[in-house]
Order: C-alpha cells, then structure tokens, then sequence
C-alpha cells in the first residue's frame, strides 16, 4: 500500500537528502516522524494583507 | 627526474639549502595551523594494529573529522564448524573478506581502508556469513559499529571483540568477533598519496621530480588553468629551490593548492568531480581511490550491500552474463528483482527481501504488453477477488499460526522490541499486520512546529519538487497526473505543480499511518479501483497507472503552515483495505495517527 501527499505549489521545502535521492531514483527508508521539510511562507502571512505598505489617505 | 634545468648545488649552496630546508620545517609547521588542530584529534596508539603501514592514530575527539581509518576484521568465535566469510557495509559501499577455512574460529586478518567523515555514514555494519558450494551463503551474525565512537574510546590495546547477534532476534548472541580500527595520520594521508601520485610519473625513479615530469603530472590532472601555470606552480612547489619537486614539497603543494584554487577537478581514477568543501576530503578521496591494499589480507570491494557481497558464484555467472545487475536506480527485467533503498538512519544501501516467485509474476503482469493484455481480459478482477478472499483467511483465527513464519522471513526487519503487544496477543494476522508500537517508538520531529512536515508511514520515500520530476525519476505510467490521481471530485488547481511525497509501504513496514501536517480535515473522497501492486516493479513500468487506477481515498487537509495538502491512501494487492481513525472536521496534530492499511479488498 502506498500514501501520496501533495503539497500546494512552493509550500514546502523538501529535506535535500530526499530529494537526492529520489533524483537517483533510489527509494528512502524513512520511519514516521522523521523531518520531511519545512514550509517555505507562513501561510497567515498570506492570507493577512501587509499593512505596513498600506498608506493612510 | 631528468637533468635539472640547473647544475647540482655546490657547497655555498648546500649550506644554504640546509638552511632553507630548516626554515622550510618551521614553515611547514607554522604554516599547516589545521595540522595542530588535527594533532589534537589525534593520539599515538599503542603499537600498531596488524602489519598496517604508516603511523596508526586514535582520535581524541571526533567533532568535524574526516580522514581515512583503517578497519582490520581480525578473527571470530562462531558456534559451530564451517566456511566463513564477512562483510562491512558502510555507506553505499560493502566490502568481504575471503572464505576461511572450515573451523569455528576463522581468522581473517582482512583490512580496509575507509573514508570516515563526521557528518557522513559512520556505523559500520559487520555481518558473519556461513558458505555454501550450491544454496546460498547464510547471514549468521551481525554487529554495528559507531566507528567515531570506536576511535574515540579510551582503550589500551587495538583490538576489540563485539558479539553478533542473530538477525532475526537482536538479543541472541552467536558469536564473538575481533577486530581493529585506527586512524591514518592525515600527514601521513597526504604524504602516502604524494608518493602514490610522484611514483607514476617518476620516470627514473630517484624519487623526485623534474620540470618536464612536473608538467605530466599537471597534465594528467586535465586542470587547463593549472596546467598553463605550470613553471610558476613548479616554482612554488620547489621551496628549497634545488631545482626538483620532492615528494614532501609535491605533498605540501597538492594540499595547500588544493585549498586554494583545486589543481584535481574530478579523481583520476574514478572521475568523480571533487568538490572543494575541504582540501583533506580531497586528498583522503583521492587516496583511497588509488589505494591498492597495503598487501595484507585487503578486502574484496565494489559491492553496494552485505547481501550482494554474499552471494555465490551462481549469482556473479548471471551477473557476467548480464542476466541481471545489482544496482541503485530504475531497474527493469531481471535487475528489478533486487531493489535497493537508502536507509536514511544508518546511511546505508539495503537490499528490500522479496520472494523471487513474486517478483517473476509482477514482472510477467506489470513490465510487459503481454501483462498488459491479460489485465484488459479480466487479470484485475482477479487481483481483486484474490485480495478480498486473502481478507477473510487474515481474519480468520488460523491465520495466526501464520504470524511467526511472517517474523522469521523479515527477521532482521521487524523489531519485535517495538510492538506495544506481545505476538500472542494478536488473535488474526490481520491484527499483527496493523499492530500498534509502544508510546515513543517513533519520536516525532519538531512536534511543537507546525511549520515542519514529518513524514507519515514508516516506508520507502521519493520526493519531488513536481510532477515532472516525479515522471522523470519514478512514476513511468503513461496516464498519471496530479488530477488522475486525486479524482474527479477534487479541483487539481490548487495542486497543480506542487510537491509530490510517496510513502511505499513494503508488507513488514509498520502498516499505520500519521499525519504529516497539523490542520483541519476538510473532506474526504473515495475513488474505488484496481488492486495492483504498488511495488516499484509496476510504478516503473509503462504498462501500468498504479496510482490513477487503484482504489483509494483522498483527504484534504486546510494546514496554516502549508495550506491545503491533499492525503492520499492508496491500496495494493491483497493489502487493499483502508481504514481512519479520523472524520471531517477533526482538529489533527502532526504524529496523530491518521488510519491503517490492512489484508482485504
């Protein structure tokens, strides 16, 4: 059996050891909870609009 | 070398070439401020480990080391007469030894040198194996080693004796081996691979080198920059200026260089392209490349696993015959039935145990349009039926006789230790397969960030960036795509491009999965389907869509951190049924667990 996860587009930051191999086509051992990547922008970041570029009229 | 561009030095200048040569120590000295640090790795051992050349070091402290330590398998104490050979595994690389004598006390007195590296694999793994002249040789004992660790201990003597345990039980002691380790002097590193490099192109052999074999040897290094500067690096490598580049000043001249603007882009001998993170990693690769064995007992190398290092002379036969190759990759025909995996714990290659008839029927079914039309003329429907059939035996009460059998097959793959149940606890098989682990079994990394993903099933992982790469490296059916694969229901839009994580779970895997990411459970979908296999044997092939054509359920998941994430739990032959632990609207943690695969349809 086989679990697929995909990610939004540029959300995460894949582990390079991973991507590494997964270039060589070899497949990594990996147990649950080990680090799988890190996401790339807060996502609250963007979904508040940044209001430090907003001007007062 | 030839004759010097200059006459020999007469006496003045003798003198003052002593003189520079005792500069030139003091320079040497002044001037290697890593060599100091270095000497305060190191420490002169006692006596020397087996007929090992040059000097032989322990290291006082392993922080950010990397050089060549010499590992020596001298002898063991087995339980019972026979044939013996052993591994080490290290990294991506496997070395044996050569078949003892028929005794319960082989002596092997084998050694290797190895690359050791602070932040590269350095638990070696020691396997024992019995031979035969016809079946296959037998793994009887393994041990793993922390080499740094060995370096660093505070011990008198060389040797060390480590029990082997039997692999399907780790607390089964079956033997004892013998064996040593020490660290080569990084001086004595670069010097020896000085003199290996000096001796090629000293063409008179008196042991030094003249502009002309200079320029060869430049040449050799096919460096076009370097090899323009030839005179001006002559000059520099000359220090004591008498007209010859010693194998001390080349020694000196290939390490600083090195450090400074590389002279060897890739290794002569492999052609690997060196990088010039650290001039010893260079020099100490380098070295091992064109070691040739220090003439004792050298071990046999160029295997990628214990396992491929242990098979017999039937396996090299259809090796030569090129009826199948042992190798990382994409492999089709016969090279699929060995499929290698990284382990990302010990840094090392593994072979994955498959039953060869199994793997003779996926590639008949999967690799080839003769599968390809017996799935159109009703193949599937068989799988499916077969797998729900296998449903109802694992969940009968005799399936549990089966669950030992099951053990002893993946002996040294399944961690009993781990189990939160004892075997007799389980009452079907189909309870051993989705066993739960004691608290604790799988520390979750990061708990307390939501920002980090963690990987959800104990498995074989590929990652991509994108669906193309995923296509290039891996997943070879021709129909897949991200809006294949997550089903009508779902808009793709949202996936499109991102990355793409697979979690291959091979039948011993712990069969539960987790949540990858913290969030919210948006919905779940169902996509009913076939019952192929998902084993790399079919996802590789072009006459199978897998993961766009087997039944499975997609769960969304709204995450603060990474947005939505789509979860996607694919059956398999005979492991088609899939069960959560979870419903929509749930609030999930990253580590919960998520639901489990079992034996079904």
């Amino acid at each position: 059996s086989t679990v697929i996860c995909v990610f939004e587009k540029d959300s995460i930051l894949i582990d390079e050891d991973l991507l590494a191999n997964s270039a060589r086509s070899l497949e990594t051992l990996v147990s649950v909870g080990m680090k799988l990547g890190v996401a790339t922008r807060k996502q609250s970041e963007i979904d508040l609009p940044n209001l430090e570029n907003c001007v007062l009229e | 070398g030839h004759a010097s561009s200059k006459g020999l030095p007469d006496a003045s200048e003798e003198d003052s070439s002593r003189l520079s040569r005792l500069k030139q120590k003091l320079h040497i000295n002044r001037n290697h401020h890593h060599r100091q640090r270095l000497r305060r790795i190191f420490r002169r051992s006692h006596g020397n480990s087996s007929g090992s050349s040059g000097s032989c070091l322990k290291l006082v402290s392993a922080e950010d080391f990397a050089g060549i330590a010499l590992l020596t398998l001298v002898s063991a104490e087995m339980k019972f007469k026979d044939k013996w050979l052993a591994c080490v595994s290290l990294g991506e690389q496997t070395y044996r030894t050569e078949i003892s004598d028929q005794t319960e006390k082989p002596v092997w007195n084998s050694e290797k040198k190895l690359l050791l590296e602070r932040n590269g694999p350095h638990v070696a793994r020691i396997s024992v194996f019995e031979t035969n002249r016809i079946s296959k040789n037998n793994i009887v004992g393994y041990c793993e080693i922390d080499l740094l660790e060995f370096l660093t201990q505070d011990s008198d003597s060389d040797f060390e004796v480590f029990e082997l345990f039997d692999p399907s039980s780790s607390d089964i002691v079956v033997g004892k081996i013998s064996l040593s380790c020490s660290v080569e002097d990084p001086i004595e590193t670069e010097k020896s691979f000085a003199r290996r490099l000096l001796s090629i192109v000293d063409y008179n052999q008196d042991g030094r080198l003249s502009f002309s074999e200079f320029s060869d040897l430049i040449k050799a290094f096919g460096n076009q920059v370097a090899a323009n500067k030839k005179e001006e690096l002559f000059k520099a490598a000359d220090k004591n200026g008498d007209g010859f580049v010693s194998m001390d000043e080349l020694a000196d001249l290939l390490a600083i260089q090195q450090e400074k603007e590389p002279l060897i882009n890739c290794c002569p001998v492999c052609g690997e392209i060196l990088g010039v993170s650290d001039r010893l990693n260079t020099v100490v690769h380098l070295s091992l490349c064109f070691d040739e064995g220090t003439g004792n007992e050298a071990m046999t190398g160029g295997f990628l696993t214990d396992k491929e290092a242990s098979y017999g002379w039937m396996f090299k036969l259809s090796e030569w015959a090129h009826f199948s190759s042992y190798d990382v990759g994409l492999n089709f025909g016969s090279s699929a039935s060995h499929i290698l995996v990284f382990d990302r714990k010990t840094k090392r290659l593994v072979e994955e145990l498959i039953d060869g008839k199994i793997v003779m029927s996926m590639r008949a079914l999967y690799q080839s349009k003769i599968g390809l039309c017996l799935m159109d003329s009703g193949a599937k429907e068989i799988l499916y039926k077969i797998s729900e059939k296998q449903g109802r035996k694992m969940n009968s009460a005799e399936s549990a006789e089966d669950i030992p059998k099951f053990v002893e097959f993946f002996k040294d793959q399944i961690k009993l230790d781990e189990v939160k149940y004892p075997l007799e606890h389980f009452k079907t098989f189909n309870d051993f397969f989705i066993r739960e682990l004691k608290p604790g079994a799988r520390p979750i990394a990061f708990i307390e960030r939501d920002d980090v993903a963690i990987c959800a099933a104990d498995s074989r992982l590929m990652a991509f960036k994108n669906l193309e790469d995923s296509l290039r490296f891996w997943i070879k059916g021709r129909k897949f795509s991200i809006q294949g694969l997550l089903g009508k229901e779902i808009c793709p839009s949202t996936f499109v491009d991102g990355a793409l994580i697979i979690f291959r779970l091979a039948p011993q895997d712990y069969h539960r999965f987790h949540f990858p990411v913290s969030g919210i459970i948006d919905q779940f979908v169902n996509v009913p389907g076939n019952l192929y296999t998902v084993n790399p044997i079919a996802v590789n092939s072009e006459y199978c869509n897998v993961f766009t054509e087997n039944k499975r359920v997609i769960s969304i998941i709204s995450t603060a951190e990474f947005g939505k994430v789509a979860f996607v739990a694919i059956g398999a032959t005979m492991v088609g049924s899939i069960t959560f632990l979870k419903k929509e609207g749930d609030y999930v943690n990253k580590g919960d667990e998520f639901g489990y695969f079992s034996f079904g349809g």
